[in-house]
């Protein structure tokens, strides 16, 4: 029944096919959106006879944007108490804190470089280096380290004939 | 020293369009007034010299207005007007006897039947520049896309509109004839209702 429309528009032309509609906030009835058909009466079909089903078109009608549904990982926040913009905070502290840690123990090394004894440690890393190679077969294992094999000085067995 | 700047003389453009005049039918007379909806002037005077480059204005899935500018690449028309063939034209049918055409192929008793289109009135037609619906332009609806969706050309089905927005609908003028007359109706009427969603069908989209 045209009783149940909402909204009509006064008899227009037919002449282009055109026809403006605004979005109005009442048609909204306080809800965010609203499901609505719409019909034309041409003028031959009376008002009783017109049967908006016949030739309607189906559409929403919306106030604004519709906000986008949480996805996994908002939602896994949100169960971790953590909400809105929060967790920025905590994703940047994280790294700011090992920056300042990093600055404090450089300038405590630096600081204290003169009493600071660490020749034990240095000899160790030193010898480490020059340690005694053993066997010419596990040269590959030594390539890093300061000593280079020497090579074998030949050895002779008899005594040239000159010698002699 | 500084020389003084000498201020640009100001241009102002009135935004108001003014009604012009125009003589219809060889001798009636009438006042235009152009109006301008969703930023679109309908009812505009015409320019003086007809461009082909003339920009027209195209709507969108939702009736959202377009403004088109065709061009030439490569000496053809992109973008160019649409087209409307003979959806608006009106058939004529002629029936020629042997007699009148004095054909030598037609037999005595055989009757020739031509058609011929008929141009529709463009008196107010012309000054829409917005792209007039035509039955190609229908989109399919329904669940399975398999319902025409005459004799709406925008919006398509299931579109939202926004609040505060202006939607142009469009639709096929022709759609609507008289079966007792078969003449085209002269004014029609919009209606809007509302539609009772069933529960399973809200947010069905998204899921």
């Amino acid at each position: 029944s045209l009783r149940a429309a909402f909204f009509s528009s006064e008899t227009v032309k037919n002449v282009d096919g055109l026809y403006p509609i605004k979005v109005d906030e009442e048609w909204f009835q306080e809800k965010q959106e609203k499901r609505v058909l719409l019909a034309i009466q041409p003028e031959y079909i009376s008002d009783e006879a017109f049967d908006p089903w016949s030739n309607g078109i189906l559409l929403k009608i919306i106030k604004g944007a519709r906000v986008a549904k949480n996805t996994k990982e908002q939602l896994a926040l949100q169960d971790a108490g953590i909400s809105d913009d929060t967790w920025y905070y905590v994703a940047l502290s994280t790294p700011t804190v090992v920056v300042i840690a990093c600055v404090a123990m450089y300038f405590f090394l630096f600081l204290n470089k003169k009493h600071r004894d660490i020749r034990d440690v240095r000899l160790f890393a030193v010898n480490q280096r020059r340690r005694v190679l053993g066997s010419f077969k596990d040269f590959k294992k030594y390539k890093k380290i300061n000593n280079r094999p020497y090579s074998e000085l030949p050895t002779h067995s008899k005594k040239s004939s000159k010698q002699g | 020293y500084r020389q003084a700047i000498k201020p640009r003389p100001t241009t102002t453009t009135s935004e108001v369009v003014k009604p012009w005049r125009r003589t219809i039918y060889s001798t009636q007379r009438e006042i235009v007034t152009p109006i301008v909806i969703a930023g679109v002037t309908l009812s505009a005077k015409p320019p003086a010299s007809s461009d082909p480059l003339e920009p027209w204005v195209s709507l969108d899935k939702l009736g959202n207005p377009k403004t088109i500018k065709p061009k030439i690449e490569k000496g053809r028309t992109v973008d160019g007007h649409p087209d409307y063939s003979t959806y608006f034209k009106t058939v004529h049918t002629t029936t020629f006897s042997p007699e009148e055409l004095k054909a030598h192929n037609l037999e005595t008793d055989e009757l020739y039947t031509e058609e011929f289109f008929e141009e529709e009135d463009e008196t107010y037609v012309s000054l829409n520049p917005i792209i007039r619906c035509t039955p190609n332009r229908y989109r399919n609806k329904g669940l399975a896309k398999d319902i025409s969706s005459e004799p709406f050309c925008t919006p398509f089905e299931n579109v939202e509109w926004k609040l505060h927005e202006t939607y142009f609908v469009t639709w096929y003028t022709k759609f609507f004839e008289d079966p007792e007359t078969e003449k085209v109706a002269e004014r029609v009427r919009l209606h809007l209702f509302y539609v009772k969603e069933n529960p399973h069908e809200k947010g069905f989209k998204k899921r």
